[in-house]
């Protein structure tokens, strides 16, 4: 579960990197 | 010429770094490597003056990163005119501390039994970038939104025409470690970290856009002065 919620975190790290 | 290879650590062309002009016939020319956490000085000395060599010693100025030879300087038997000797010098980073400018100068006094002579030369530094450098994830995201925006330096990194794998691949063979790779609108987007022998930490960003040639990195760092350094070993 920790794994998915740290996937998930990068995922929307990224995102936001994207479109700041 | 160059013994960068795509596993192991990148090692540049060696270059001269005392012109025998400059140092009555001692030609020294060179280049750094890390080998599997040992670093090392890749000599090659040449005797351009017609009386025999003998009697080598070689000394560090303190430095940035407390870069010291582990070992004297080996030359087993004089140098003759027009002989050269390949020497890998092992060095440590125990030396003594003192910020230089720029932080990747590295002053040396090299003497035989003719004189003493000077040179500075720039070491790259990955070779400080060590084995265990691969940050925890969770310890990544935190550390991320901890440092400050204002210590986020961005490069631009041209004309390379590798995919995300393979730049991955190349980079960990110089330490920089991979922690989580993203797609984002077509675009991959590396999270990697590195550590500096005295224990900086850097974090990294490296965005690659399909058919761009040109990659652009964000480096966070809390010592934010190495960043264009490390930009430049990541080059």
């Amino acid at each position: 579960e920790m794994d998915d919620g740290l996937d998930e975190a990068f995922s929307r790290l990224a995102q936001s990197r994207t479109n700041p | 010429g160059g013994v960068g290879t795509l596993s192991g650590s990148y090692v540049a062309p060696k270059t001269v770094w005392l012109p025998a002009m400059k140092a009555k016939g001692l030609e020294i020319s060179g280049t750094f490597s890390r080998q599997v956490g040992s670093i090392s000085m890749d000599l090659v000395l040449t005797n351009k003056a017609l009386q025999v060599m003998s009697d080598f010693a070689i000394q560090f100025n303190r430095n940035s990163f407390g870069l010291a030879p582990a070992a004297p300087l080996q030359v087993h038997a004089p140098l003759a005119p027009n002989q050269s000797v390949e020497i890998s010098l092992p060095l440590n980073t125990v030396g003594s501390v003192m910020k230089m400018d720029p932080l990747n100068n590295l002053q040396v006094a090299v003497k035989n039994n003719i004189d003493v002579f000077y040179f500075s030369t720039l070491y790259p530094l990955h070779i400080l970038f060590v084995e265990d450098g691969k940050m925890e994830r969770q310890m990544f995201l935190a550390t991320w939104k901890d440092i400050p925006n204002e210590n986020e330096a961005q490069f631009q990194i041209k004309d390379c025409a590798l995919s995300a794998d393979a730049v991955s691949s190349k980079l960990q063979g110089s330490n920089i470690f991979t922690i989580a790779k993203r797609n984002v609108e077509g675009q991959d987007m590396l999270y990697q970290s590195l550590k500096l022998t005295n224990g900086i930490w850097v974090l990294a960003e490296l965005r690659i856009q399909p058919s761009n040639p040109s990659f652009t990195l964000s480096l966070k760092c809390r010592a934010p002065e190495v960043s264009q350094y490390v930009y430049q070993a990541y080059d």
